[in-house]
């Protein structure tokens, strides 16, 4: 049967395999400017994919986006989806993502951790981690979000197995981080990673592990200010803006802060729309409006990567 | 499947660092199984904490005997969940 990105029901929350067949569907629909690669397996062995927006060139200069590492943010995943779609369909009608995509390819993992997604979906809505076992421990599962090497196993993580928050054994020990670190290094031309998350409407860029502001702070700050004020435009939904240690807490091992050491300038991380009353267990109806205020967002530091080369 | 029948979600406002200092204790005792959805950070932000029904009660008595503001902002969650699904059925079809 004919499949299409029209039939696609983006309002809606959709289970891994539906989600898998959409990104199919979606390369089928775009295979000029999108194809799907796979960076690795995860601890349950099911595959990493990410989708490549390229016009061509070789190994250009490129953008990481990822949703959904902590799996239970079914929002993120769900942004994701609508962005993915977004950016196939607005490259030739939109000035911006015309121009990014003619000079820059764009990396796009939607589903980061998805053994903890599926596990949402079959056992435990409310999962967060990722589901490797944990040696001499009952509790299963690592915060993937404190498993990079950016100060791990400091403040904000957890060495203990059964939280939420525990950070792992060691760096890089869940597959899913891993694959993402190998990738990243192994393409050695990525200029921004974008990792986005739920809730709490905030635009976070380094350091989390330090108090230290990072070098390139003024600029983060300022293109932060401009992003959040562009999503404002669209409904209203206020964010806030800093480094990840001065809007939250100090917080360990976490993906910005890995690319940021790792030589990425543009590292931030979203933490999506809250209204205040379902936490991440925002309804349905909610994707679009989000997705669609996160979209200017984005598009102001994906332009301001490809106007400020490095 | 784990239900969550009669979990809530409390949002609570620590007004001062003593508050946040004692929510961070709260996390820590592991009996109470509270899930933080959102941790404290500073004074006048909102910290959401997701409490077990049988946890309930202690952890609403450990607020209230220490001042500590909060408002039930999900009443179960797993009526939440069950609207969820039945949204995702509905789609589908």
């Amino acid at each position: 049967m004919e499949r299409s990105t029209g039939t696609f029901d983006f309002a809606s929350y959709h289970t891994i395999d539906e989600i898998y067949n959409w990104l199919d569907t979606l390369v089928e629909n775009h295979p000029h400017l999108v194809s799907k690669i796979q960076i690795g397996q995860s601890y349950e062995n099911r595959p990493l994919y990410v989708l490549k927006f390229s016009t061509g060139g070789s190994n250009r200069s490129a953008i990481w986006l990822d949703t959904g590492i902590h799996s239970r943010e079914w929002i993120t995943q769900a942004t994701g989806i609508w962005t993915a779609n977004k950016i196939a369909e607005e490259y030739g009608q939109d000035p911006s993502i015309t121009a990014i995509l003619d000079s820059m390819d764009i990396f796009f993992e939607i589903v980061t951790n998805p053994d903890g997604f599926a596990f949402t979906h079959s056992s435990n809505r409310l999962w967060r981690k990722t589901r490797s076992l944990n040696a001499g421990s009952s509790c299963v599962g690592v915060d993937a979000n404190r498993n990079w090497d950016a100060g791990f196993g400091g403040s904000g993580s957890s060495s203990n197995p059964c939280s939420e928050t525990y950070h792992g054994p060691y760096p890089n020990s869940e597959s899913e981080v891993k694959a993402i670190v190998d990738f990243i290094l192994g393409h050695g031309n990525v200029k921004s990673v974008i990792s986005i998350h739920s809730y709490s409407q905030m635009l976070l860029f380094p350091y989390g592990y330090k108090t230290e502001p990072a070098p390139d702070y003024q600029e983060l700050n300022e293109l932060a200010k401009k992003a959040v004020s562009d999503l404002a435009a669209v409904y209203g939904t206020k964010y806030t803006y800093g480094s990840i240690v001065d809007t939250i807490y100090q917080a360990d091992g976490t993906t910005v802060d890995w690319a940021y050491d790792n030589g990425v300038k543009y590292s931030f991380t979203f933490e999506l729309r809250d209204t205040g009353r379902y936490g991440f267990l925002l309804p349905s109806s909610q994707i679009i409006p989000t997705a669609t205020e996160t979209w200017p967002a984005l598009l102001d530091i994906m332009l301001h990567v490809l106007e400020h080369p490095y | 499947e784990e239900l969550f029948v009669g979990h809530q979600v409390l949002r609570v406002t620590a007004d001062n660092e003593e508050h946040i200092a004692l929510l961070q204790g709260l996390a820590e005792q592991a009996e109470l199984q509270v899930d933080f959805w959102r941790h404290p950070t500073s004074p006048g932000n909102p910290a959401d904490l997701r409490v077990p029904f049988s946890s309930l009660q202690a952890v609403k008595i450990f607020l209230e005997s220490n001042g500590i503001p909060y408002s039930i902002m999900i009443q179960d969650v797993q009526e939440l969940l069950d609207e969820e699904k039945k949204t995702m059925l509905k789609s589908r079809r």
